[in-house]
């Protein structure tokens, strides 16, 4: 563990808190794109699956738990929710996200480091993270004027990736044997798709007004 | 417990 992990992980996680908090607080999931949070937890599902056989710290376990419980919570609320449901964009959000979930599956099968069940559905999943936010961001694009906690939600989950990245610099750097090809390019082209957003995020802030994807 | 396959990341 090292202080760039760790602020990577409180990043994801006050980013799904601000998500639950604008559910929540407001009522409303408008500009949220329900493919993303149901990405999001396949994403977990399939990753965390290795809850049940291994165990590396009580801190891994507990965030795999809590990010299972708030994707869930998340994906609830925006489908089933007798009053927030109602506020989902679904017109805005029509990304086809099942040739991500195709595309990431074949990659897996095809790239993978270990032809096993669990490790063809974790290599899945960090493929599948990947592009998670696609369907995202393209909605945002769609919705014009972005609330500030929809955008503050994108800024945190991307800042969460920038800084994973800074720990996989600092782990290589000073770990032995530290090698994981395939989750650093998935997790830097994940880290990229982010660019564009990240731009006109902070010129948005910087010019003091709301956020608008042209 | 298993020791997990290296996968110590989030």
């Amino acid at each position: 563990m090292n202080v760039f992990r760790l602020a990577g992980d409180l990043t994801h996680l006050l980013s799904l808190v601000v998500l639950l908090l604008k559910i929540v607080a407001t009522k409303s999931c408008r500009g949220v794109s329900a493919k993303t949070q149901e990405l999001y937890a396949i994403v977990f599902v399939t990753r965390y699956l290795d809850l049940l056989f291994s165990f590396v710290s009580l801190y891994n376990s507990v965030m795999k738990v809590v990010f299972l419980g708030s994707a869930f919570s998340i994906v609830y609320f925006m489908r089933y929710h007798k009053v927030v449901r109602h506020t989902y964009d679904r017109e805005l959000d029509t990304f086809r996200s099942s040739f991500l979930v195709a595309g990431s599956m074949v990659l897996a099968l095809l790239i993978n480091s270990k032809y096993t069940f669990f490790e063809v559905l974790w290599t899945f999943s960090i493929y599948l993270e990947a592009v998670a936010i696609l369907p995202q961001l393209v909605m945002l694009q769609r919705t014009g004027n972005i609330d500030n906690l929809t955008g503050n939600y994108v800024f945190l989950l991307g800042m969460y990736r920038g800084l994973y990245i800074l720990n996989w610099i600092y782990r290589y750097s000073t770990e032995r044997r530290y090698w994981q090809m395939i989750v650093w390019v998935s997790g830097i082209i994940q880290t990229a798709l982010y660019a564009d957003f990240f731009y006109y995020y902070l010129k948005c802030w910087n010019e003091n007004r709301t956020l608008v994807i042209p | 417990a298993i020791i997990n396959e290296g996968h110590d990341e989030l």
